[in-house]
């Protein structure tokens, strides 16, 4: 399993 | 012209605790409606937001938009010179770049006043998506600390499992494998203590213990813990801070390489 990044869900502001 | 008081230094010093494991420094956004922070972890696996809404403080006056950026380590530093019953006042000037934590005792005959220099921080803003999620499961804070502290013994990452039956956390590694399950409370007599699962589909995730372990320093500020999960999005632990608000972490999930 890799650990995914926060960023890849949301987006920025 | 900020001005925030609180009469009881504890709540400060537990959210501190809550924070300054995963987060070095954050920018506090601070408005007529309150206190906010956004802020992700160094690798930028997980985010911390949290919520103070100006009505529950003791004093707020905010009158202009304001956005600090605080090292948390040293704010830490300054809290600890709290009595936990002091009051706290936290001021700063429009434009200042300085923030001053002031504490009096009880009885009025004790006066301290630290000074922080404050930091420019160039921190990205995420927007959160409201989502409605699959499972919600409600339990007991303290159950959830010491699932995520024992399971990580086994592996560094830890399945949760979400059924309508209840909810199992699984970790398996060299050493062996670990499962614990919970039902949901059939009679709850005292509401802290309930499991509490809201469930439309089925969720089977698999989240690092490390972030996990991290989250459950918040475990002093409520009796409870709420675990929003939904198929490949993040997960949500939300800690309410009694009536002045919440922590929520999010926390990416491990996906198949």
């Amino acid at each position: 399993m890799a650990q995914s990044s926060i960023t890849s869900y949301f987006s920025t502001r | 012209m900020f001005e925030a008081r609180l009469m009881n230094a504890t709540i400060l010093k537990k959210i501190l605790d809550a924070v300054k494991d995963l987060l070095n420094e954050g920018t506090f956004d601070c408005s007529d409606s309150g206190i906010q922070l956004q802020a992700m972890d160094n690798s930028h696996v997980s985010l911390v937001s949290l919520t103070l809404r100006s009505d529950s403080f003791d004093k707020f006056r905010c009158d202009r938009n304001l956005s600090m950026g605080m090292n948390l380590g040293t704010m830490a530093k300054i809290l600890k010179c709290a009595n936990n019953d002091d009051t706290v006042t936290i001021k700063a000037q429009d434009n200042a770049d300085t923030v001053t934590f002031m504490f009096e005792s009880q009885n009025h005959e004790k006066v301290s006043d630290y000074e922080m220099k404050l930091m420019n921080l160039d921190q990205e803003h995420l927007g959160i998506p409201d989502t409605d999620y699959s499972c919600v499961v409600r339990m007991p804070s303290m159950e959830f600390a010491r699932i995520c502290r024992d399971l990580a013994q086994f592996s560094e990452s830890m399945v949760i499992c979400c059924t309508k039956e209840g909810v199992k956390f699984s970790a398996s590694g060299d050493l062996g494998s670990a499962n614990v399950k919970l039902a949901q409370t059939s009679n709850v007599d005292k509401e802290e203590e309930a499991v509490i699962i809201e469930m439309q589909e089925p969720v089977t995730l698999t989240f690092a213990c490390r972030y996990l372990n991290a989250f459950t320093k918040a475990t002093p500020l409520c009796n409870q813990v709420q675990l929003s999960m939904s198929a490949d999005v993040p997960l949500v632990v939300e800690y309410r801070i009694s009536d002045l608000g919440h922590i929520r972490y999010y926390l990416a999930p491990k996906i198949e390489e």
